[in-house]
């Protein structure tokens, strides 16, 4: 473990904790894209499943289960919870998330470390992440505007995966033989994809006014 | 026996 894995990981859970604060207690999920919280589902579904098999670090198990449980409520809260669900807006959230996750599991029975099942599914979960957020992404560009919790739940998911990419540089200097090209150029990708939100962000933060996207 | 690297990160 080092301070930037740490500080990735807090700033992960930070950002379910965010989101899982204003649709409990606002009980609304506006602006919140439930595809991809269907596909962060998915995510850690595939990518978990060792967590009753290889017994890594009691912190280990634990964030497991927080990222599983929070993930896999939000989806609850946004498909069945009675207010939660009326504040969903489906006819914008309309990102085709099929299209992402074939490609993904194509891909990851191409390229992996390992033919196995649950290698195959790894590699899968982490492919998978690094397009997640593009259904929330394209929903925010229709709804244009965005409440600030929102945006800090898109900004610290974003963040998250950063401080793993200085992880992974840390981890390949102090570690010999730490190197997995799979994850680091899934990672790599998917903090690209923040890219824009990032400047915008940044830009709505310093000029403090309402964070927008172009169309 | 080099045990595999397990997959310590989240």
């Amino acid at each position: 473990m080092n301070i930037f894995r740490f500080a990735g990981d807090m700033t992960h859970l930070a950002s379910v904790l965010v989101l899982l604060l204003k649709i409990h207690t606002i009980k609304s999920c506006a602006g919140v894209s439930l595809k991809t919280q269907e596909l962060y589902a998915i995510v850690f579904a595939t990518r978990y499943l060792d967590i009753f098999t290889d017994f890594i670090s009691l912190y280990n198990t634990f964030m497991k289960l927080v990222f599983l449980g929070s993930s896999f409520s939000i989806v609850w809260y946004m498909r069945s919870h009675k207010i939660v669900r009326r504040s969903y807006d489906k006819d914008q959230d309309t990102f085709r998330h099929y299209f992402l996750i074939v490609p993904c599991l194509l891909l990851a029975m191409i390229i992996n470390e390992k033919f196995t099942f649950r290698e195959v599914l790894w590699t899968f979960s982490l492919f998978l992440e690094a397009v997640a957020i593009l259904p929330q992404l394209v929903l925010l560009q229709r709804t244009r505007n965005i409440d600030n919790l929102t945006g800090q739940y898109i900004f610290l998911l974003g963040a998250y995966r950063a401080f793993y990419i200085f992880n992974w540089i840390y981890r390949y200097f102090t570690e010999p033989h730490y190197v997995h090209w799979i994850p680091w150029i899934a990672g790599l990708l998917q903090t690209l994809l923040y890219g824009d939100f990032f400047y915008y962000y940044f830009h709505s933060w310093k000029n403090n006014k309402k964070l927008q996207l172009p169309a | 026996f080099q045990s595999p690297p397990q997959k310590d990160e989240l």
